[in-house]
């Protein structure tokens, strides 16, 4: 009898054992199979996504574009699909700045309020070649009523590469202008401006990247609307934290990582 | 019912069949935002001798084919992807930031025995 007990206890031990190694080599196979298509899916691990997460409406709208399931038009009038930005690319990324980056550059009061944008790019991998970016800035109508009676009021926006910061704050930096436009403020809407010489010079030519600033100046020279049209920042803003993240300025890299076809847009299905 | 169902002779040729992807089976959908899941197909049927015209046949496939009809060791002709077309797919990467990125060659347009 305990020779007998001894050997089902034994038995019952090997099973055991047998048991947890199989089920530590099926977690192993599926640890492997996952990793196995998340390098197919140009990924080093599962990402982890944080509940702050915020996707950007332009994202979503490209790639209902791409992927078909909606046409031009359908959605927002407003929206133009980068056919000339993607014709090369197959990967877009999209960047919100760090906003505890952001700096006012000029302390005097009555110019235009200047904002640096400081965009980490460090999650571009290497082997991803970019061909072009831009800088999408929302800007909101201004009512009639707000006007104080002026008839087209229109703002420039210039945006700027920072090639070097001065030690002195007070200073302005050193940079170089990349794209300008003059806008009306008769109307809500994105404007892109072609940032691509500056991310193409942060990324394959590593040069350090001390971001973009975004200057706008009010051409009608009327101080109540100023900061107001061009939504650059949170602080210039009374709105919900909500807009604020739908309505940020946001960075779009379009890129290509040899892997794949560019993206080209399909019929709706 | 056993009864047999006439003139509907179970095709198992070389076809395409459904195969649906679904990323929450692999809790996925945390950070893939888009597509919820795809088809994928896949391709599984007979190649059997003489090979028809819809098998989308390769010269080597009907030799091999033939050379099968006559000695058995050698394989028949594999029912195979022949046109594969690519996803778009909306996610949020390992640092939060949301990347829209192509594959190719993840859907199966057509098969055929090669």
């Amino acid at each position: 009898e305990k020779s007998q007990s001894s050997l089902i206890v034994e038995e019952s031990k090997e099973k055991t054992t047998e048991h947890g190694r199989s089920s530590r080599q099926s977690h192993e196979l599926l640890q492997d199979f996952e990793a196995t298509l998340l390098q197919m899916f140009g990924l080093q691990r599962r990402p982890k996504p944080s509940r702050s997460a915020i996707i950007p409406q332009y994202m979503l709208d490209l790639y209902k574009l791409q992927s078909g399931e909606s046409e031009v038009g359908e959605h927002d009038s407003n929206f133009v699909y980068p056919e000339k930005l993607s014709s090369r690319a197959n990967t877009v990324r999209s960047f919100h700045h760090d906003e505890h980056l952001e700096q006012l550059m000029v302390a005097d009061k009555t110019e235009s309020v200047p904002l640096r944008f400081l965009f980490n790019l460090s999650s571009i991998p290497e082997d991803e070649e970019l061909s072009s970016a831009e800088l999408r800035l929302y800007r909101y109508k201004i009512e009639e009523k707000d006007l104080d009676g002026q008839d087209g009021v229109f703002h420039r926006i210039n945006v700027y590469e920072i090639l070097k910061t001065p030690q002195n704050t007070k200073r302005h930096p050193i940079m170089r202008l990349l794209d300008t436009r003059v806008v009306q403020h008769n109307t809500s809407r994105w404007e892109s401006f072609d940032v691509s010489p500056a991310v193409i010079h942060w990324t394959r030519d590593r040069l350090p990247n001390y971001g973009l600033m975004v200057e706008v100046l009010h051409l009608s020279d009327t101080p109540t609307q100023q900061g107001r049209h061009v939504r650059i920042s949170r602080s210039l803003h009374l709105s919900s934290d909500d807009e604020w993240e739908q309505l940020r300025p946001l960075l779009v890299t379009f890129g290509h990582d040899g892997k794949s076809h560019p993206l080209t847009r399909r019929a709706k299905r | 019912n056993t009864k047999p169902v006439r003139g509907r002779k179970k095709n198992r040729s070389c076809r395409r069949h459904a195969l649906y992807v679904d990323f929450s089976d692999v809790n996925w959908n945390d950070w893939i935002v888009a597509p919820p899941g795809y088809q994928a197909f896949y391709c599984h049927g007979d190649c059997p001798f003489p090979l028809a015209d819809h098998l989308n046949s390769t010269n080597h496939a009907i030799v091999q084919t033939l050379v099968n009809s006559i000695n058995s060791n050698i394989p028949k002709a594999c029912c195979v992807p022949t046109e594969l077309s690519a996803i778009s797919m909306l996610y949020l990467d390992e640092y939060d930031k949301v990347v829209l990125k192509n594959y190719q060659e993840m859907v199966v347009e057509g098969c055929g025995c090669r």
